[in-house]
């Protein structure tokens, strides 16, 4: 499908309009005033125009976050369409922010705005990139951790995208779970 | 039946395209 601008200027329209997020960690600030709306894009040209003015996510300093949401969902626990959800979390070590990083962030995305999911695309809402010093994290976010059907079909494709080898186990979190969570590990609800 | 979905292939072209 082309949105006709004129000849040669066709734009590519994607399915959902999405949200770019970018956090910043200052600790003298609220968390939620950390967080700031990058852009919003819905087509895929314009995505690429975004992905190519802003900085690779290896280069980012610890403690900041990219996020991509549909629009009109936050990039945060509380959301209503956050709340009851989860994620399918990558942990990665330290030395893949310079051999694998970027890749597997830019997977994530394409996954997202391409519908990659199928019909269970509907219950994506949106994948946040953390970069840490202790070691990085990529994950995708959905709206119902109890959706099994749903949250293990897109498990697999994700898992498949990123082209893990099937020996690496990802995990998927529910949200609340993660957030009364007493110490750093969060037990995962299902694994592929 | 008509959600609009793009492979991987896909959107790498438009990514070189003029």
């Amino acid at each position: 499908r082309k949105l006709p601008l004129g000849e040669g200027l066709e734009k590519h329209p994607l399915e959902n309009r999405w949200a770019l997020w970018f956090f910043k960690n200052d600790r003298n600030r609220v968390w939620q005033d950390n967080l700031h709306l990058v852009t919003k894009f819905e087509t895929v040209e314009d995505f690429w125009a975004i992905h190519s003015h802003i900085k690779l996510a290896s280069k980012l300093s610890s403690g900041c976050d990219y996020a991509l949401f549909k629009d009109g969902i936050e990039p945060m626990w509380e959301d209503s369409r956050n709340k009851h959800g989860g994620r399918w979390l990558v942990s990665l070590a330290k030395q893949q922010r310079q051999s694998n990083l970027d890749r597997l962030w830019l997977e994530t995305l394409l996954c997202l705005i391409g519908e990659a999911f199928e019909e269970y695309s509907e219950e994506v809402c949106g994948a946040v990139l953390n970069v840490r010093t202790k070691g990085d994290k990529i994950a995708i976010w959905t709206s119902e951790a109890e959706n099994q059907p749903a949250v293990t079909f897109i498990g697999r494709v994700y898992k498949e995208r990123l082209g893990l080898s099937p020996k690496v186990i990802i995990g998927y979190q529910a949200h609340a779970d993660t957030a009364t969570k007493s110490n750093s590990f969060t037990k995962n609800k299902f694994v592929v | 039946g008509t959600r609009i979905i793009y492979d991987r292939k896909f959107l790498m072209e438009c990514r070189n395209s003029p």
